[in-house]
């Protein structure tokens, strides 16, 4: 499903940030994946090129065996909002739009009608318990409340990847728990899951964890017994 | 140094929320606290009133035994940048200015000579491992750069109490740990610190550890052997 190959990412500059370093692995369908590494390693930025937010400066990367040089921002539009979700690090939540609103972004042009649009938004914020909060702004909530949005938009279209970065990074470990819960659930229904995270209890329910230092892999490990 | 009685805060709407729920608390100087508790329980808005960043709907707030009700905006606004850092949990760094611009804005209006001011701003920056990126902006840094960034500039000016909201929320379990000696250094030079935390080895490190459930303490405790 997912294929990068010896992926670089320099960010230009008066001295240039080398973010990723050459990376390459493989992760098929329904696999459920941690990436964890030291802040400013890189996570963020892997996510993005995966999720097809960001280009890479060199290197190949294939989704379904397509390649992000050979589609144009329309086409990568069109793949991202059909077959992804992105729960960000910073949450992305538009301030003026409504808790319910910004869940059902990612429904507007899936030609799904609006009632039931509206249904399944609803259902995804009930999953991470937000249902008291439906017609109140990001700004009217606590952090951890909007994280949940965001990840209840991430997955309110049953996507067939979900890139989540550091999804439980402003929960309390029980919400933390009740979120880990539902990628589980979602990974069981054979939905793939990429997980950044640098919090041993999420990183412990992945199947397999790929670890980044400096922009390179410096571990790739299938976990036993999950 | 910090006197709470019975604060409530109930954020007005259709469905009134109420954030805190009569909270009762002292915090004497040069103690170490973490606050702790499930999302949306009422940690940030407690942090923000104690931070006089923000007034209660009712109750006494005092810090240094002057009460929040008699003072004007001013007047909290000089105490607050004389005496108080403060680390928000969503980081507020100013998007078009440089690293080290961001972590001087505390000593802007404190009469200190600016070559003096450049000096601090750096040695902040030094501590938490960013000096190769002062004339970075935030939008070019990753989540856990851009917290260290707000971490520095909460210290800058060696204040007597440190607020910090969630600190280690977007850093590997090696940058939190170096950020949770920093303020055990300051503790131990006699600087308040008063943590959120919703992870367990950085509510650890604190000697008193105050619990909040739905607007209210449900627990108050020194923890021994620190
Ligand atoms: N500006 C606001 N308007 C309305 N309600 C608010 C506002 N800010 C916060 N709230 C509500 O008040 C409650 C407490 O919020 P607060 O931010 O203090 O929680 P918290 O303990 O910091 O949570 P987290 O761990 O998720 O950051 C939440 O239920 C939140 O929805
Ligand atoms: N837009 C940008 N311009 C320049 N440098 C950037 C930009 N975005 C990120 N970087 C740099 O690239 C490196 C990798 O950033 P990235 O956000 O991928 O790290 P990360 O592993 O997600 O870190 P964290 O755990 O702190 O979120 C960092 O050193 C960062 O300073
Ligand atoms: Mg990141
Ligand atoms: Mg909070």
């Amino acid at each position: 499903m997912i294929e990068a190959k010896d992926i670089k990412k320099i960010y230009p500059g008066i001295v240039p940030t080398v973010a990723l370093d050459g990376v390459s692995f493989v992760i098929k369908e329904g696999e459920f994946v941690a990436i964890v590494g030291p802040s400013g390693s890189g996570k963020s930025t892997l996510m993005h090129i995966m999720g097809f937010l960001d280009r890479p400066t060199s290197g190949v990367y294939k989704f379904r065996g397509k390649s992000i040089d050979e589609l144009d921002d329309d086409q990568l539009a069109r793949i991202r909002n059909k077959e992804m979700g992105f729960v960000f690090q910073s949450f992305n939540l538009l301030p003026r739009t409504t808790v319910l609103d910004n869940v059902k972004l990612p429904l507007l042009y899936s030609g799904i009608a609006r009632e039931q649009q509206d249904r399944m938004a609803r259902e995804a914020l009930e999953k991470v318990g937000l249902s008291h909060r439906l017609f109140h702004y990001p700004n009217q909530l606590s952090g951890g409340e909007q994280q949940r949005v965001a990840i209840a938009r991430a997955i309110v279209n049953h996507p067939s990847v979900i890139f989540a970065d550091e999804p439980t990074g402003n929960l309390d470990s029980k919400s933390g728990q009740q979120i880990m819960d539902i990628l589980q659930n979602l990974n069981d229904q054979g939905h793939t899951i990429i997980l950044v995270t640098h919090e041993k209890y999420t990183a412990q329910m992945a199947k397999r964890i790929i670890q980044l230092k400096d922009g390179r892999i410096v571990d790739d490990q299938i976990v036993a017994c999950r």
